[in-house]
């Protein structure tokens, strides 16, 4: 990593950003969606915050430009430069232009604006560019995943060494955001532990980790490293977590009767979803209802099972529709008529009538710990 | 590989050329303490600096692997401290 001669820094720890200007080729929900994604990728590995403003003056003022807009650094069209930012200072200081020549997406078809706002936020915190290929602060333009994104280490140690790591309230500093994955086998009882999924299969209860133990009901006969599962009255989905080198490129599902696997694996997008969700964290399926539904970030869609599509409206924010449930779904089942929701080493239950959290639980608690 | 055909090669000089003054030089004139070999050439100085950078074979020519690179969409901000 570089930084900027002089190493300049924000002083303080809480700064503005204000989209002041947009793109035609994404709508407003969408860019904002894009900017808060891209600001988050940086505001987990260090103590920043970044809180939006829809008026006056923000310490990042963010904007998509044509040409010469005026600070000595004219776009040119399509491809080419796509966007630039101002290293933190006053004035144009942290400002992020993007061109609006370009054609920017959440997906790949054009420039994933996800993909090139975090690199660029990285100049308005104070990162030069770095000559490591495999960082987010390479110059050239690589796609990256927004969602599951994880900061490469070298943009890592480079904001750190600005801003310091961010701190837990138990001030230990925290890893920053990823998939629930630790690759280090917890012992039975660790209250720590988490589960990549939970099902029901006929009368038992499906707990997975990608580790053969805890004391799980291990199936063999299915690829390990699994984030999802459902069991509807009509089918099985098991959901992979990928890659994984049984499943070939991109999100897959599996159905199964019973252990008895279907056919091959097919492709997620079966159920409707839009093209940018790569993967899924969790899904539950609501008897009554005869609704499933799927987690994706911090949100959730809803397939209904009898008309077999999606329904409309979706996705919503799991927060917001499932009050007192916090942090990342890693996993979700339904059982007498309440919905276990598993996020890292906690599981709550929420009462569906109620619609809020009636207790939390410990994720071990379910293998008699 | 066939020879770039002359005019290939006028366009690629002319795309160079933009690439190393928007992304590698310093604006405003040298900076303090750095001293510039009056008549030096300094494009083919900037091309090795481009080549170093991203990690090619530094040779100070227009070669293959630095005209792909010189093609791909980037970033705005220059390489070079500015």
């Amino acid at each position: 990593y570089r930084l900027f001669p002089g190493e300049p820094k924000w002083k303080k720890n809480t700064l503005t950003y204000r989209i002041s200007k947009y793109t035609p080729s994404m709508t407003p929900a969408e860019v904002d969606r894009a900017m808060e994604m891209a600001l988050r990728a940086w505001s987990s590995a260090v103590p920043l915050n970044f809180v939006r403003i829809n008026a006056g003056e923000a310490d990042i003022m963010i904007s998509f430009e044509t040409g010469d807009h005026g600070d000595s650094y004219p776009f040119d069209g399509p491809r080419g430069t796509l966007a630039h930012a101002f290293a933190p200072g006053e004035g144009l200081g942290g400002d992020t232009h993007f061109d609006n020549a370009e054609k920017w997406t959440m997906g790949t078809n054009g420039f994933n604006l996800f993909t090139v706002a975090a690199h660029e936020f990285g100049h308005a915190l104070g990162l030069a560019h770095s000559t490591d290929p495999s960082a987010l602060m390479y110059p050239t333009y690589k796609y990256q995943n927004p969602y599951g994104f994880r900061l490469p280490k070298d943009d890592v140690k480079g904001i750190q060494a600005l801003y310091g790591p961010r701190r837990a309230f138990s001030g230990k500093p925290t890893a920053p955001h990823g998939p629930p994955h630790n690759p280090s086998i917890p012992d039975l009882c660790d209250s720590n532990l988490s589960f990549d999924a939970v099902t029901m299969l006929g009368k038992e209860l499906l707990l997975f980790r990608d580790r053969p133990v805890p004391e799980a009901v291990l199936l063999t006969a299915l690829p390990c490293c699994l984030v999802g599962a459902v069991q509807s009255w009509t089918r099985m989905a098991l959901i992979p977590y990928w890659p994984s080198p049984e499943v070939p490129k991109g999100p897959h599902y599996w159905i199964t009767r019973g252990f008895q696997m279907q056919g091959p694996p097919r492709t997620i997008y079966d159920f409707g979803f839009p093209r940018y969700v790569q993967r899924i964290d969790a899904a539950v399926y609501l008897k009554d209802a005869q609704k499933t539904l799927f987690f994706v970030g911090d949100e959730y869609y809803s397939y209904d099972e009898r008309k077999r599509k999606m329904e409309k409206d979706y996705p919503k924010s799991t927060e917001e529709e499932f009050s007192g449930v916090n942090g990342q779904i890693d996993a979700a089942v339904e059982l007498n008529g309440y919905i276990y929701f598993f996020s890292g080493p906690k599981a709550y239950k929420y009462d569906t009538e109620k619609e809020d959290v009636v207790s939390v639980l410990k994720s071990s608690s379910w293998i008699g710990c | 590989l066939p020879a770039a055909s002359p005019r290939t090669s006028r366009n690629n000089y002319r795309l160079a050329q933009a690439y190393l003054d928007k992304y590698y030089t310093k604006k405003g004139g040298p900076q303090i303490g750095e001293m510039v070999a009056r008549g030096g050439n300094s494009t083919v100085k900037k091309i090795k600096e481009l080549q170093e950078f991203f990690g090619l074979r530094v040779t100070g020519k227009l070669d293959r692997a630095t005209m792909d690179v010189i093609k791909r969409p980037r970033c705005g901000v220059p390489d070079v401290a500015n």
